[in-house]
């Protein structure tokens, strides 16, 4: 577990990581949606790590402490948590 | 928790599985289905949704395995982090929701983590989706975006988060109002086409709901209560304390309520009619009022049942009947490439073949030899150490798996016996009479478990633990086995393959018939034996 989390500490994997994990469970807008989101602020990133903190129930540090990307390495449903994308999709 | 506050007008669902080859994860299509159920259960349980399987992409909750980006715009990403998702309900009628697992993920349909990536759980929470219900950020909840194992396995029972909001959506269920009908996986409500004829002809699916003048209709039980009511989706009577008459059809009878004419436990028709059957039998008769199944002597010919059975010629076999165990002092194992078998059965994914006290193993590298064959106890300490062979045994839906001995019949979970076990085979609803059960197996066409014995075979209801009522049934239907098999069971690709002597034969499920009438040599196929035959079995030694 430590190699994992050695692993995926290392800082450039990391900050790809943390932006495709947040877009994609909607903690953060994706660049298509906002034209904003190509000049994301450390600030906002860090309200976004906040938010899904919060939402897991662990301490909200705002910072990729080690429970943090515990939870980030554990396996979950491929939907946001958060309704910013629009995931209703028609069959028929 | 959380709603979409869209969600299904009707509380009565359909769903389908509708991929079924699973040749890279190793996954049965029959134990997804059972599993799905299971999930579906969950939820069933404590609203008044119900769900119906159906064999059509018309169902409102159509189940996917996909791999990667499979065209939603929510790309799987292989092993790992994202395992599945799925859509909300539309509030549209006609309109049917996906629910997609990632094909790459190591599932396992076993109920519990140990092996793998637990089907159920993540069925259960994507079925959350589909019902309308969004992440929950309670912990421990259901709908909890992580993944975290659940308690009870199959028995899990639904949070409380979980539970007040699929109840904020479709109501708590009302159990004075509405008797609840075991839902089991294995008998899918098929839709059957009926055809309307205006001023053009229109083909719509609907299901058999068609009140019938034989069985009145009740209102408390829309679904029927006879097995051969045609609005029983199940075969079987829901309420097993339910005392109404049984009077199966008589085989004249055109009424066909079923899609296929290949499935034996339908209606026997003309084409299908088995002597043993008899179709006037009465309710009154009792499961120990089946005649004696008994061994007959071995004969190099079995007389066909009917006009249409071939001639069946066995391959000589040193034992012809097992009823009263050997003993083996000190004898030597059984020869791999030249020897009958008792039991064979796909545990845990691996292909085990028993014969005497002794067994093999062939995982996805083929024959384990070194060791092999091993005594049964080595591995399964809990038999007694006197053990002389195992007659039938087979990997039931929920892991256990059930080792069929004379009369009785073992219960494992794993390695260790479950106790309690060993039980009388009555226990399972079979005849005092019977002495033994020559197979088991989870037939792959419709995931229902069968027993055989002599010239007779069972259904099994795994949903009650008993055999069903309308049985035993003669093993005609099983076109070219014969009676007294020695081993069936399903393979990894879906097949099933009945054992006599020392060989086999595959049968085909559609046609219900041995695709080979001539047995096939055991040793060059099952344990990579030098085939020492010329192409096509014995008789061209």
């Amino acid at each position: 577990a430590s190699a994992k989390l050695g692993r995926i500490a290392k800082r450039e994997v990391l900050d790809e990581n943390l932006n495709v994990y947040l877009t994609r469970f909607g903690y953060m807008p994706s660049a298509t949606d906002d034209a904003v989101g190509a000049l994301r602020t450390e600030e906002s990133v860090r309200n976004a790590i906040k938010e899904m903190q919060e939402f897991a129930g662990i301490p909200a540090t705002g910072k990729l402490d080690d429970r943090t990307i515990k939870l980030m390495n554990t396996p979950r449903c491929g939907l946001p948590d958060k309704s910013r994308q629009t995931s209703g999709r028609r069959k028929r | 928790y959380s709603v979409r506050h869209i969600k299904w007008h009707r509380t009565d669902l359909t769903w389908s599985l509708r991929t079924t080859q699973f040749q890279d994860q190793n996954l049965r299509s029959y134990d997804v289905r059972y599993v799905i159920s299971k999930a579906l259960d969950v939820w069933s349980k404590h609203s008044k949704l119900t769900f119906a399987e159906v064999d059509s992409d018309r169902a409102d909750i159509l189940i996917y395995f996909h791999r990667k980006d499979h065209g939603d715009n929510f790309p799987f990403d292989g092993r790992g982090i994202i395992l599945a998702h799925a859509f909300f309900p539309t509030g549209q009628e006609g309109v049917s929701v996906d629910v997609h697992f990632d094909a790459d993920e190591n599932w396992t349909t076993s109920g519990s983590s140990d092996l793998g990536t637990n089907l159920f759980m993540v069925a259960a929470h994507e079925i959350g989706h589909s019902l309308g219900l969004s992440h929950s950020n309670v912990e421990g909840a259901l709908m909890y975006p992580w993944y975290t194992e659940m308690k009870n396995g199959f028995e899990y029972e639904l949070p409380e988060d979980d539970r007040l909001g699929i109840q904020s959506l479709y109501g708590a269920r009302d159990e004075k109002k509405r008797e609840r009908i075991p839902h089991y996986p294995h008998q899918p409500t098929y839709y059957r086409p009926t055809t309307t004829t205006t001023t053009t002809t229109t083909t719509t699916m609907r299901p058999v709901t068609r009140p019938h003048h034989k069985y009145p209709y009740d209102p408390r039980n829309p679904y029927g209560k006879h097995p051969h009511d045609p609005r029983n989706p199940y075969g079987y009577y829901p309420n097993r304390s339910d005392k109404s008459p049984q009077k199966p059809m008589h085989p004249s009878k055109k009424h066909h309520y079923y899609p296929t004419g290949s499935n034996p436990d339908h209606k026997p028709d003309k084409k299908h009619y088995t002597p043993g059957y008899d179709p006037n039998r009465k309710s009154t008769a009792t499961r120990q009022d089946y005649p004696l199944v008994t061994k007959r002597p071995y004969t190099k010919t079995v007389k066909p049942h009917h006009r249409n059975q071939p001639h069946v010629t066995h391959i000589p076999t040193e034992r012809t009947t097992r009823y009263v165990p050997k003993e083996y002092p000190g004898e030597p194992p059984p020869d791999t490439c030249d020897t009958s078998y008792d039991a064979i059965a796909v545990i845990r994914k691996e292909l085990f073949i028993f014969k005497d006290r002794y067994f093999w193993r062939i995982g996805d590298n083929g024959l384990v030899e070194k060791n092999y064959p091993a005594e049964i106890t080595r591995l399964w300490k809990d038999f007694p150490k006197n053990l002389t062979h195992i007659d039938a045994v087979y990997e039931r839906p929920d892991g256990h798996i059930a080792f069929f001995i004379g009369d009785k019949y073992y219960l494992f979970a794993g390695l260790r016996v479950v106790p309690g076990y060993p039980k009388p085979i009555t226990d399972l609803g079979l005849p005092v009479s019977l002495k033994k059960i020559d197979g088991a197996m989870v037939w792959g066409h419709n995931g229902q478990t069968y027993f055989y014995s002599g010239d007779m075979y069972w259904r099994f209801d795994e949903s009650v633990q008993k055999v069903e009522l309308d049985y035993p049934r003669n093993m005609a239907m099983w076109n070219g086995v014969g009676t007294d098999i020695d081993a069936v069971f399903q393979w990894k690709d879906g097949r099933t393959y009945f054992f006599k002597g020392k060989g086999f034969w595959k049968f085909n499920d559609q046609r219900m018939s041995v695709e080979h009438v001539e047995q096939k040599p055991s040793g060059p196929f099952w344990m990579g034996c030098k085939q020492n035959y010329e192409e096509n079995g014995l008789n061209q030694k």
